[in-house]
């Protein structure tokens, strides 16, 4: 089976980009065939895996205008078993052309019928907005995952985001479910953290994993080597807290 | 005289809102007549000044859709001398409903041309993307200040976002100046900040503000009580330092 995964939330800078690298180098590294596709215009996630722009021959945005199949636009990575759709600049473009043209929020879901059929993990990284791009990663994805950084203004926009889901499931894409919540940047010295993580598990429960990423410096400094930081440096906390949610996502699908 | 400043950078979660928030406050606090704009769809800086959505009869969407007048639009604040355009989710759609209507990118613009007269300063929110939104507002600014976190993927799309200015200044708003670079969540403990702020100072020299904005939980606490840092906790690092980067705000126009 083939379980594809969209990691999204609108507000910016919650460690999306951060969890669609590592969590899928850890996959990797447990033997399951992985595909990321950086559905983001900035780029980050190609860049995490050292993807210098230069190298970017074709991209995610070929892809969406059907200038290229899936397959043609993947490419190796330096991690085994994982490959890599990466993303350029004119993807930005993409936000404005993808509303003119036919089936404009079912490319991506359309490219993934016939490509990437040997990949047991697909990972969507989505940019910071519930615009054309999202909506198309929604609109393919069998489920979510939704990093959600331990602040409080992270929290204002959960309900919207779950809404959305909601919202596409009902119109567009029946079986896309919540996978989870991933908590972000815990920061065990700041009490903020503590009440924000308090918070989110009163109201949601289960659907929140019980692995938290801590704040961990090794992490920023990973994508300045082009490494996850499992390559980078897997002894830090970090990298631990990547490898142990890999492990209970594994564990999720066993349960149910 | 007004200036019209766009508060912008398409890298998530960098501190846009909570520059905006903070810096139109210490301006406010010296005396000057401020007008915040809220021009992302997460609606976080009308958060900031304790602005419940149901209190946001009259938006920023509404002034971009031509309903209400900006002077309509605006609202007071506890913060003496200051008032705000709030934003709600409708600003999602206008993403897509200005595309397709005319004079989309000079909506902001217009509505500044009779709006806000006695404002000294409009500081403009914007969301994490490029789009017609930010696009907007950066035709409408007559300045743009780009709060920049000190982590390595933030430096990555800084050109691009220079690049983007360029563009609009050459062909929407010939007048568009940079009035600077603001380093946000410096964290002297950890040697990431140092290098990326050595490195921007190094490639932008004066472009950068000396005031850099260090991580202090009491900025991150704030909205949480619906109150700009200053209100909240004067005594902080971090509202001592937005103080400061008004007053060197300040000094950057007797200086020019
Ligand atoms: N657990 C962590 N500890 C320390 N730093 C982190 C952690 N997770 C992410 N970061 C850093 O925080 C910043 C934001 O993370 P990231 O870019 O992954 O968020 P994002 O949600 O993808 O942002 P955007 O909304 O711009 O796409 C990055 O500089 C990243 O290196
Ligand atoms: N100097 C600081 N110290 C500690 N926390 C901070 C600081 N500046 C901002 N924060 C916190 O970091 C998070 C991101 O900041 P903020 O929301 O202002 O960024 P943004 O660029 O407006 O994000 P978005 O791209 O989603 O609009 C918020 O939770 C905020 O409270
Ligand atoms: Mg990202
Ligand atoms: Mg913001």
């Amino acid at each position: 089976t083939r379980r594809v995964i969209a990691v999204a939330n609108q507000k910016g800078g919650v460690g999306k980009t951060t969890t669609v690298i590592n969590l899928a180098t850890a996959l990797a590294a447990a033997g399951h065939r992985v595909l990321v596709i950086d559905f983001d215009p900035q780029g980050n996630a190609s860049t995490g895996f050292g993807i210098e722009p230069a190298a970017r021959q074709r991209s995610s945005y070929d892809v969406l205008t059907g200038e290229h199949s899936l397959d043609e636009a993947s490419m190796d990575t330096q991690v085994p078993n994982l490959r890599l759709v990466p993303a350029t600049r004119d993807l930005v473009g993409a936000e404005v052309e993808l509303l003119e043209g036919q089936r404009r929020d079912s490319r991506l879901r359309d490219a993934l019928f016939d490509g990437a059929a040997d990949a047991e993990f697909v990972l969507l990284d989505c940019p910071p907005s519930l615009g054309m791009l999202t909506v198309n990663a929604l609109v393919a994805a069998d489920e979510v995952l939704v990093p959600l950084q331990c602040e409080f203004l992270a929290l204002e926009g959960l309900s919207h985001l779950l809404h959305t889901v909601d919202r596409i499931r009902r119109s567009r894409n029946p079986d896309l479910v919540i996978r989870g919540i991933v908590l972000t940047m815990f920061d065990r010295r700041n009490n903020l953290s503590e009440v924000v993580a308090q918070d989110v598990r009163a109201n949601l429960g289960d659907l929140v994993f019980e692995t938290a990423i801590p704040r961990n410096v090794r992490i920023s400094e990973a994508p300045s080597h082009g490494l996850p930081v499992m390559l980078y440096d897997w002894r830090s906390a970090g990298a631990q807290a990547y490898i142990q949610l890999a492990r209970e996502l594994l564990g999720r699908y066993n349960r149910d």
